[in-house]
């Protein structure tokens, strides 16, 4: 029962990991500076020029996982025609930010709108 | 997730997370790895957003979400955010949304405008508690005094719990994962005991970024969903992100 009740994957606690190196660190994040000055429908463009390959491989497993558990289709066919309308929706700045990564990234609407609500739908 | 804000002996307060995500998104086992959690690594970017050249606040996004998870307003407070798993969930609140009833708040949304807007701790912890959000979340607030720091448990229409720093008694951090704190986590996924043993056995006089850096890496917080871990240090506008990985035998939550 102690040895059920143990996780067997914890660990002692570690030490002396700081700064960052070995096998658990994958490396340094890159930063992006984003002007609030600018139009909300251009502020994301320089990111998402540089990220949209990365974003549309996330995209697609999103949709592939989708597909499994909906092998008809509709799950995707939803994203791609219905859930572009909740735009219309959304308040002032996000809805024309969205618009400008979609523009930006060349990526369709309803798949942004989808990783942008992701959270709301994930908290069940 | 596991978020935690701690405040050292002379005052000085510290915010870092992990950020985990992925969870039931496809395994792949070839590589032993979430799918998503993976392809989510290199979307990691830190964001300066400024006004007039200056810098507003600062966050650790994904590139593409325009919601915050984790922020810092410099010299004022740090924020994130930890999934709150409920069957009053989001899902609830979209339909609700698309429906017509839109008096709630996207949680990515409040988020943003929090550390956009927000001008002091006491100000972002009342718009954090106060607003009607479409899905559950835990807010971890940070601010830049002795005794600002907090947990908020948020349901979709109200704030459950508030769980206030007080190192005077004995509180010198809050931590949070993705359970109530007044109910047991999940036995399979207890990252909190193993957390809070590491802080304990770090000691107050011994705290700081390095040192939660070091409870962080420690495995089960560090898991197979662990995208990144965000150190923030409010007073010095500290911020600094590292994408992580957890090979070998470890949780895949």
């Amino acid at each position: 029962l102690a040895a059920l009740a143990e996780d067997p994957f914890g660990e002692d606690c570690r030490s002396k990991t700081y700064p960052p190196t070995g096998p658990t660190f994958k490396g340094t994040v890159p930063i992006y500076i984003i002007n609030l000055d600018l139009p909300p429908s251009r502020r994301w463009d320089k990111l998402m020029r540089d990220k949209k390959m990365e974003l549309k491989t996330v995209i697609q497993s999103i949709k592939n996982i989708a597909n499994a558990f909906v092998p008809s289709g509709k799950a995707v066919e939803i994203v791609d025609t219905k859930l572009v309308r909740l735009i219309s929706t959304l308040p002032y700045p996000f809805n024309e930010e969205l618009k400008g990564i979609a523009n930006a990234s060349g990526i369709p609407l309803g798949e942004i709108v989808l990783f942008n609500i992701f959270y709301e739908i994930f908290t069940v | 997730c596991t978020s935690i804000v701690a405040e050292d002996k002379s005052g000085k307060l510290y915010h870092a997370r992990n950020l985990d995500f992925g969870l039931f998104l496809g395994w792949d086992i070839k590589n032993s790895s979430w799918i998503i959690t993976r392809e989510l690594k290199p979307l990691v970017v830190t964001l300066d957003f400024q006004r007039n050249n200056k810098t507003v606040f600062k966050s650790t996004n994904f590139a593409g979400y325009v919601g915050m998870v984790s922020g810092i307003k410099p010299g004022i407070f740090t924020l994130t955010m930890n999934e709150r798993f409920s069957l009053d969930g989001g899902y609830i609140g979209i339909f609700e949304w698309i429906l017509g009833r839109r008096d709630g708040m996207w949680m990515g949304f409040l988020t943003r405008t929090v550390l956009e807007n927000g001008t002091s701790y006491q100000e972002a912890k009342d718009q954090l508690v106060k607003t009607r959000l479409l899905a559950p979340a835990y807010f971890i607030l940070g601010g830049n005094k002795s005794g600002e720091g907090c947990v908020i448990t948020r349901s979709r229409q109200a704030a459950l719990d508030v769980w206030d720093l007080n190192a005077n008694r004995g509180t010198w951090y809050v931590l949070e994962t993705n359970y109530d704190r007044w109910k047991a986590p999940l036995v399979l996924d207890d990252r909190r005991t193993p957390a809070m043993k590491c802080m304990n056995q770090t000691k107050q006089e011994n705290i700081s970024l390095p040192a939660i850096y070091d409870v962080l890496s420690t495995k089960p917080i560090l898991n197979k969903l662990t995208v990144c871990t965000t150190l923030m240090e409010v007073s010095e506008g500290r911020s600094e992100s590292y994408l992580r990985e957890c090979i070998g035998s470890c949780s895949p939550w």
